[in-house]
């Protein structure tokens, strides 16, 4: 199964061949995907070879195969319903994005737990109060919930979501959640990145 | 020198002895510290041994000792100032982010190029013309900058950025920068969580 740091090159990779899709381009060549994920065009060719695609030497991937390929692997063409919790600052940014869709994100529904903020439009939904949330993800069959929450609030949330059948986590709250095995979690952790990336300065001034 | 997926892990533990020490707890369990990391004790073990950590068998490290060690590597007191440009959704909500503050991080100026949105306020600061950014960053000696631009956009905001004297760049526009060597990127793309995130959800179903 494909190790982790080629797998996280593979969205790189889709997002370039989609634009080459997009501007009629037949054939994307593994140095141009080298340049977008970082890598020498060596690795790339390494990375695709764990969907069992090969290029012609000298010209590239098939723009639309590949495209369809990744697509396929990622999953991107599921439709994966989500309710969001918590529509504060970064909540309402998450819910207005546009750029989730193209991986098959659909936000189906928005909760909180300010009065101040429920029955409120973000987008084309409207903020429902978050008791209703259990009986809206059975009915509605969701299992994906994105937390977005503050930290105290974020393990009881999701509890709530598990309980209601949610088995997939999006969590952006800076707390490490306590679910059974068979949920699936993806922590968002910005404090983490800014924290590495403040380790590479202090490694660099010190150089 | 440390491993990427150790490095990661620090911030977690980070977050665990701060609190810790908030709560005036003298010793912080390496199980605990795995629990929070979702790593058996031994990893944290090794992990902080890149730091010269050794904690006390049975006991665990000494909480305030550890927190100022991992302060020094991650380089957390270290006052980072940035500027922020693009005060989008997503822009407004990490200007508004508390959170930052104790990773040293200190947005500084806030930029925009739409006159809606120049002269608002957002927190205690006001949005400027992106015209005024070159001076003020000069003149603030601003080292960081962060980038919450749209994607067309972003390689222009970068160029100005380093010009202008930036050599830190947080960016979270989805596109890969084309910068020079000495410039640090880290690139926060959401959309390629989300892409492993709904791979890991096909691999399940088909399981
Ligand atoms: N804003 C950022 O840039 C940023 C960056 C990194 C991490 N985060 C994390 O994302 C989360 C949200 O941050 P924010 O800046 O949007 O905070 P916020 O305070 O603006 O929003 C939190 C929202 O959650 C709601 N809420 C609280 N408890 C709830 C519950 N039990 N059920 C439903 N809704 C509930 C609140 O009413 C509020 O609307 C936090 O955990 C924060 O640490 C935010
Ligand atoms: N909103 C999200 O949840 C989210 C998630 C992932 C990635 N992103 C990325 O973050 C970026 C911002 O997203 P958003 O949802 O806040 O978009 P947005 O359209 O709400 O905000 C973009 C802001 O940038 C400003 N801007 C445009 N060109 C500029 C320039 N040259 N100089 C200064 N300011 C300029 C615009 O006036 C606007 O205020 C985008 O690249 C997006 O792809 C956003």
């Amino acid at each position: 199964s494909i190790p982790q740091p080629s797998l996280r090159r593979l969205p790189l990779y889709y997002r370039l061949v989609s634009l080459n899709h997009d501007k009629k381009l037949a054939y994307t060549s593994s140095r141009d995907l080298g340049l977008t994920a970082n890598v020498p065009a060596a690795r790339v060719r390494k990375d695709l070879s764990y969907l069992g695609e090969r290029g012609r030497p000298g010209v590239g991937y098939d723009t639309e195969l590949l495209m369809q390929r990744l697509e396929t692997f990622l999953g991107l063409i599921n439709d994966k319903e989500a309710v969001l919790v918590g529509v504060g600052n970064l909540g309402r940014a998450l819910a207005l994005y546009p750029g989730f869709a193209r991986y098959g994100l659909k936000i189906a529904g928005l909760f909180d737990i300010d009065p101040a903020k429920i029955g409120q439009m973000v987008g084309t939904l409207k903020i429902m109060d978050q008791s209703r949330l259990p009986d809206l993800v059975r009915r509605w069959r969701i299992q994906m919930g994105i937390i977005a929450v503050p930290a105290q609030a974020a393990q009881g949330v999701a509890e709530k979501l598990i309980r209601s059948g949610i088995s997939v986590i999006w969590n952006f709250a800076p707390v490490t959640l306590v679910v059974p095995p068979y949920v699936l979690v993806k922590d968002e952790d910005l404090a983490v990145d800014l924290a590495t990336l403040s380790h590479q300065i202090v490694e660099r001034d010190q150089a």
